[in-house]
C-alpha cells in the first residue's frame, strides 16, 4: 500500500525546535 | 558541563509524497476574484509544515471572507484549474457555534488528513481542501479530482468522516463543482453521502 504519515506521527513534530 | 548538555539533533526532514500549497483568500470588493487569492507558502517537509501552520493565524481568528486553502503543488485552488474541473468536494457545513468549538481542530485534522495521505490508495485523487470562515456558518471541504470514481470519492468521505469524528447519524455530502458552480437556489445536489 502507499506509505501513510499517522497523525500521533505527524503531531509528534508541531513543537519540535526546527517547527517553531 | 558540555558532556551534560544533549547533542544537537540532526532532524531528517520527513519528506511525504506530495509538495503542498498553502493559499489565502481575503475578500476585497474592490478587486478581482483572482487578484484576492494569493500563494502563501508551499513545503515538502513534515517540518516546514509545521513552521508554516505555528506561524500563521487560526482559522477562527481570521476576517469573516477568508478562506485557506491547501493544494498539491501545481493545482490552484479553483474549480477551473484542470485537476479540478471533474472534480468535487465533501462539504462540512459548521455552525456559528462551531467556529469556537470545532472549526480549528477540524481543519487541522483536515490538514493532517492531506499531508499524511491517509486516504490509502485514493490519496492521488485528492486534489486539496479549502477552509471558508463566513458570518453565516464556516465551510471545510476536501476536494478530488473525478467525481464520477465512486469507489475513490466514497472512501475518501468515509475516512475523512472518521478522522473527524463526526456522529454516525450526522451526514456529509459531496457536490460536484459544476453542479455547484450551476446551482440554482441555495442548494446543490449531493452526489454522494456518507
Amino acid at each position: 500500500g502507499k506509505r501513510q504519515y499517522d497523525r500521533d506521527f505527524l503531531l509528534g513534530f508541531q513543537f519540535m525546535p526546527a517547527c517553531i | 558541563q558540555r558532556a551534560a548538555s544533549p547533542p544537537r539533533q540532526r532532524f531528517l526532514r520527513w519528506r511525504p509524497p506530495n509538495r503542498w500549497s498553502l493559499w489565502f483568500f481575503k475578500n476585497d470588493k474592490s478587486k478581482t476574484w483572482q487578484a484576492n487569492l494569493r500563494l502563501i507558502s508551499k513545503f515538502d517537509t513534515v517540518e516546514d509544515f509545521w513552521a508554516l501552520y505555528n506561524h500563521i493565524q487560526l482559522s477562527s481568528n481570521l476576517m469573516s471572507g477568508c478562506d485557506y486553502s491547501l493544494f498539491k503543488d501545481g493545482i490552484e485552488p479553483m474549480w477551473e484549474d484542470e485537476r479540478n474541473k471533474r472534480g468535487g468536494r465533501w462539504l462540512l457545513t459548521l455552525n456559528k457555534q462551531q467556529r469556537r468549538s470545532d472549526l480549528d481542530r477540524f481543519w487541522l485534522e483536515t490538514l493532517l488528513c492531506l499531508v499524511g495521505e491517509a486516504f490509502d490508495d485514493h490519496s492521488d485523487d485528492v486534489c486539496g481542501a479549502v477552509v471558508n470562515i463566513r458570518t453565516k456558518g464556516d465551510k471545510i471541504a476536501v476536494w478530488t479530482a473525478d467525481y464520477d470514481n465512486r469507489e475513490a470519492v466514497t472512501h475518501i468521505g468515509r475516512v475523512y468522516k472518521e478522522r473527524l469524528g463526526l456522529p454516525m447519524k450526522m451526514t456529509i455530502g459531496y457536490q460536484s463543482h459544476t453542479d455547484t458552480a450551476t446551482k440554482s437556489g441555495s442548494t446543490t445536489k449531493n452526489k454522494f453521502v456518507v
